[in-house]
């Protein structure tokens, strides 16, 4: 563990809790992809699926479960609980076309061809495009609440110190996972110019709106 | 080289 890879699961866990309170509170899921969520639940799902038959540390166990159960958590909040503010008329990108490609090259590209390490391979690409339907909904609206736009800072920036953690792992202990660094390169990239968005508005009191 | 899986990292 270093602290480039902690920061960056405690962003990942803040960015978790800011959403569940966001829609708790409020009682709404407007603003919010129901698509990225239920992304980011496959996600977790096929990505921890050794939950149950590896133990790494306490922390990693209790943070894969907590990442699982609000993960699912959000997801039927969005929709069943709070199904009538969920926004569907925006919320409308495929994700099929998501799910079909990271399924298609998890079984080309992958380190080993088993079923773990291929749903590993699965999890660690869609991860990088699971966060396009949010973006494709800010942009069709034109704009995010500003605690919509705290959780996907938080968000982003998870990956974003991953990057820094690989960068620590690759000089201090002289480890590399080429498959999850290509992929939280392009996780990252995606929200480059909500990065730039965020720090240029929302950090100076505006609502984050995107050029029409 | 990689040394073990990335399994370690969430």
């Amino acid at each position: 563990m270093n602290i480039f890879r902690l920061v960056g699961d405690l962003s990942h866990l803040l960015a978790i809790i800011i959403l569940l309170l966001k829609i708790w509170k409020t009682r709404s899921c407007a603003g919010i992809s129901g698509k990225s969520q239920i992304l980011f639940a496959v996600v977790y799902t096929t990505r921890y699926l050794d939950l149950l038959t590896t133990y790494v540390s306490a922390y990693n166990t209790v943070m894969k479960f907590v990442f699982i159960v609000a993960s699912y958590a959000t997801v039927y909040l969005m929709y069943v609980k709070f199904r009538a503010t969920y926004d569907h008329n925006h919320d409308t990108f495929r994700i099929e076309f998501l799910l079909v490609p990271c399924f298609i090259l998890s079984l080309l590209i992958n380190h080993e061809f088993t079923v773990l390490e291929v749903m590993w391979t699965f999890s660690i690409y869609l991860e990088s495009v699971a966060i396009l339907p949010q973006l494709f909904l800010v942009s069709k609206t034109g704009e995010a609440e500003s605690i919509t736009s705290h959780y996907l800072f938080a968000l982003g920036s998870y990956r974003a110190l991953y990057l820094l953690n690989w960068v620590y792992r690759y000089m201090a202990e002289d480890h590399y996972e080429l498959i999850a660094i290509v992929s939280g390169v392009v996780q990252t990239v995606l929200y480059c110019d909500f990065f730039y968005l965020y720090i240029t508005k929302v950090l100076k009191g505006k609502k984050l709106q995107l050029p029409a | 080289d990689r040394k073990g899986n990335a399994k370690d990292e969430l």
